[in-house]
């Protein structure tokens, strides 16, 4: 589903160039439960926000569903985007001044799906991070575990066949990060493939691989 | 140094009362290392951000070097946020548009610094959380760690007597995440009162003590 070569991305600071990658190529069969771990600023975001078609790289090919991405228009782009993918940021990007049930709803209203059915959906995925309680609440107006779970409902009410997770579990006490875990495994259960960023040794070990990077390249040790 | 009573945070949502705190109590004395663990929602960053007199709370006393908090000024408030605690917030919050190098060196001109001094104490904090070959990339152009790392920079650069730390590792990789907690028992060997938040059992091992929160009480089983 997912197949990457030689990917680069670097970023002109003034005269020093940054290289968040340098030359990344790795596949992901159809679903896979991975893991990609390494430390911080390793360049893991940069991965998930290229495979989640949120960023083009600097040189290098990505090919998703066996269609090179690059040669995608905006909205098949934006089709894939919101039909098969599943994205929890690493910092969350709710919406703030929307309730926790509109935000999760809004990936829905961009799909046309009817209000009944959306109402539905909503309601299920905001019951399975055990945030309903909050739904009317503003992200203002939530701790930030709660936040990262209202993300989590958000990137799950969709349904995706490919769910993107940057570490998903980072503001969630142990008994809650397990929770969602438990999720995620359901949900791979059922056909999808993940890939999720973490730093938490205790999840990777979910996951069937880990991928390991470090300085912007896969780290094979 | 830290003393509070019966402390009480409630916010009104329309018809339904949420409780974030109801009746905490705990005293910390000079230079004690504590952490605060508990469930996603549980009030630890509601305690947090009452001790740093970032919040006032609805009920209840909060006694601050034997000060009753609520009774001092906006100035006098201000004067000792700014002078004596230094902030690790959950979500960072650093100015979106300024580099890494300002924002750690912000508090430092609130304090009337000379700029030769500041300069000083700059790059030693960025040193400290290994992010001086990032100083001029603003937040947007850093990794989730990374920001963390420059939030905990700005926290320490001003040498606060009390350290407040809301889940500071969360976005770190474990050996970051250690090389920041050598970091704060450095400043606790120095003296300095620590309070940190956290989720890690490893980390809190590193406390002298651990309070528990659970739905916004102090649990003492
Ligand atoms: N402005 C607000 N209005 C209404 N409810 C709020 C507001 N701020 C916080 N809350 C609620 O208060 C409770 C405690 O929040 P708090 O941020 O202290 O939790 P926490 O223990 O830090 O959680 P986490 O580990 O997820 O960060 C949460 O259930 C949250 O929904
Ligand atoms: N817009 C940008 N401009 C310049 N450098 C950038 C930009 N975005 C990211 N970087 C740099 O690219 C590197 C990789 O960033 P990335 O976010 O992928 O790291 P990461 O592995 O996700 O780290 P973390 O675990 O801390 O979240 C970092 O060193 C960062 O400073
Ligand atoms: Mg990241
Ligand atoms: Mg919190």
């Amino acid at each position: 589903i997912i197949s990457t070569e030689n990917l680069w991305k670097t970023y002109q600071m003034g005269e020093q160039e940054v290289r968040a990658l340098s030359g990344v190529s790795f596949e992901v069969a159809r679903n896979e439960f991975v893991a990609i771990m390494g430390p911080s600023g390793s360049g893991k975001s940069t991965i998930m926000n290229l495979l989640g078609c949120l960023d083009t790289p600097t040189k290098g090919k990505y090919y998703l569903n066996g269609q090179l991405v690059s040669s995608l228009s905006e909205n098949e782009l934006a089709y894939i985007r919101n039909q098969e993918i599943g994205f929890v940021f690493q910092v969350f990007n709710l919406l703030s001044r929307a309730t926790a049930f509109h935000n999760v709803e809004l990936p829905l209203i961009y799909k046309g799906e009817s209000k009944k059915q959306r109402e539905k959906k909503v309601y299920r995925a905001l019951e399975m991070v055990e945030m309903l309680n909050r739904k009317d609440h503003r992200p203002s107006e939530l701790s930030g575990g709660e936040r990262q779970r209202v993300a989590i409902a958000r990137a799950l009410a969709n349904d995706p066949s490919l769910l993107l997770a940057d570490e998903p579990t980072g503001n969630l006490d142990s008994k809650t990060g397990q929770e969602i875990l438990k999720l995620f495994q359901k949900i791979h259960d059922r056909g999808n493939t993940i890939m999720m960023v973490t730093h938490d040794q205790n999840i990777a070990d979910l996951a069937q691989r880990i991928i390991h990077v470090k300085d912007g390249k896969i780290d094979h040790t």
